[in-house]
């Protein structure tokens, strides 16, 4: 399985859709600091199902919609999908599929799994609690946690 | 689940020595269940010797010893039980030249059978990687993303 | 005492935009007090308005930009009341090359009347220095300190 | 007022006397990882009169000396004596005087003030309650506590 694809619109600070193509072996992101590299980080970890707004360093789930500096021009929903290329992971979606998670201003989320409409829990269970992704995220301030022995989060999804 | 639990842990635990002992040229590493008779409910501690000193005490590991020994265990862990992803946000950033270098060959290692997304500001992570994409703000407060050479990226942010 | 402390306080608050807006090249940065009528209880809380932004939001920052704030409320400090020494332990290790040579420059600024001594693996930082020292463990485990120009490190760490 | 001179005996990964003499300006510390930079930065801070072993990266105080492969060759005390000289900040000492702190094994803790014994409160209201070195270290992982706020204590000292 890999991610073919990652679209963005109106998350953090990418206001219009940005659309990142991505293949096998390793892609680098870099630039300058505040240039929103981590705000890539933490759309992957929102699309498959991130609830926590620490982890995605926000303090209320708005945060993650485009802010302007003109008010008219702020987003008014953010939307993360992602085309993934699946071979080996979950037969029952073919060879590739879709997963978009929407939040509106208003204050309702939406999401998709190959465009039908889906719970939460539905990516969630594909990504998040099928230990696919326990450890597959990883920044600079979470290896004191690791070091201190809060590794067992890691094992319980190995199993 | 237990003896599931007790198998991968075993594993786990040969391939966390493995990889602990290329990053730190010898000494051991190792995971311990602070409750064996309880694996399930188990809290799993790290123990660790390095070569040619007598101390087991982690809390005196320098800061690039930390990240290496975190990520070997991670490592080692994709090495038993491979995901499909793993994304790392500036972990390079307390590695010396020599560590990056060895860090760049077990992602080399990795990308064989897992996507690899790293975000570093090291060079020798930039010209290892196989694709390329700058972030720049043309527009303050507006992200875009360019894909590049790392030659185009130096004339980008020129005094980068 | 607290007549001096809100001549100093308003004294830091005003150093510390000035040097904020140098690393950001504009925006503002304010120091509150949360009970501006007790000064000397009052917890002092950090303000933030980047250029062209409208959020506020500290916890929104980078990495990056995380450290150049708390960088910019330390210079502060020192251009109202110079300590004697200042030092840094891979403080510039997040920051991107633009900005480490900001930082450097704001360290030369800084080290006309304090004595700086930086623990760095940015090479750019290297350069920068008056002195360098180098660490190596020829034995396993015993540190040894050597004098160095940069150009014998190289020879020292060759992979580096 | 500058250091001109740091001497470790038996400091950490520092096993005999190590000296290291310091000028105005900027002086920089490179080497591998673990090759004992930030051991300087603790032998700094608790020569000043650094008392928190978390703020030393140590359990016990015991783990301040130097611990060889072989326990015939370990320490069997630290010491770190600096050199200072002072122009403007301690008049009462003269051009140039010396602190000295000592831990033996036995557990036994000596202070020195240009060679004479002196108790930790003498070498604190120096500097560390003098407020002359509140803000004097910065490491990486405090950057953190000064962005959510913790500064109160930085400014205590400068009124
Ligand atoms: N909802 C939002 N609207 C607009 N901008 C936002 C929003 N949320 C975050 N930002 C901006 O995104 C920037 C941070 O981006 P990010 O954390 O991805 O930087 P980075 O490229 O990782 O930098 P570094 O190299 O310093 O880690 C901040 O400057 C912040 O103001
Ligand atoms: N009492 C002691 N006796 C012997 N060695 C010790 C003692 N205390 C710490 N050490 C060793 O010192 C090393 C750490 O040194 P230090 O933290 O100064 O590294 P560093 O140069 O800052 O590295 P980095 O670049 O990774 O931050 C560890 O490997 C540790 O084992
Ligand atoms: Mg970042
Ligand atoms: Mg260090």
């Amino acid at each position: 399985m890999k991610i073919k694809e990652i679209k963005l619109y109106g998350f953090k600070s990418f206001p219009g859709e940005t659309k990142i193509v991505l293949d096998r072996g390793i892609t680098a992101f870099v630039g300058p600091n505040g240039s929103g590299k981590s705000n890539i980080f933490d759309a992957l970890r929102w699309v498959f199902g991130e609830q926590s707004m620490k982890a995605l360093r926000c303090e209320r789930i708005e945060d993650l919609i485009y802010v302007s500096p003109v008010p008219k021009d702020d987003a008014n929903f953010t939307e993360i999908s992602i085309t993934v290329d699946n071979e080996d992971f979950f037969p029952q979606f073919g060879g590739e599929f879709e997963i978009k998670r929407k939040f509106y201003r208003s204050g309702e989320s939406e999401f998709y799994l190959n465009r039908v409409r889906c719970r939460l829990q539905d990516i969630q269970a594909l990504f998040l609690n099928s230990g696919t992704l326990t450890y597959s995220f990883l920044e600079l301030s979470e290896i004191e946690k690791i070091i201190q022995g809060n590794t067992k989060e890691m094992f319980d999804d190995v199993s | 689940a237990r003896e599931r639990f007790v198998a991968i842990f075993d594993e786990v635990k040969k391939e966390f020595n493995f990889v602990f002992s290329k990053f730190f040229e010898g000494g051991q590493a190792d995971l311990v269940l602070s409750d064996p008779s309880n694996p399930l409910t188990s809290k799993v501690d790290i123990a660790v010797r390095m070569k040619g000193k007598r101390l087991k005490v982690i809390n005196q590991l320098s800061g690039g010893e930390r990240t290496l020994l975190a990520v070997s265990l991670l490592l080692a862990l994709y090495l038993v039980k491979p995901a499909p992803f793993c994304i790392l946000d500036e972990i390079d950033a307390p590695l010396d030249d020599a560590n990056v270098v060895r860090f760049n060959k077990f992602l080399r290692d990795l990308s064989q059978r897992t996507q690899v997304v790293i975000i570093t500001h090291n060079r020798a992570t930039m010209e290892y990687a196989d694709y390329l994409y700058g972030l720049t703000m043309e527009k303050r407060g507006q992200s875009k993303v360019i894909s590049a050479k790392l030659a185009d990226l130096e004339k980008l942010n020129p005094d980068a």
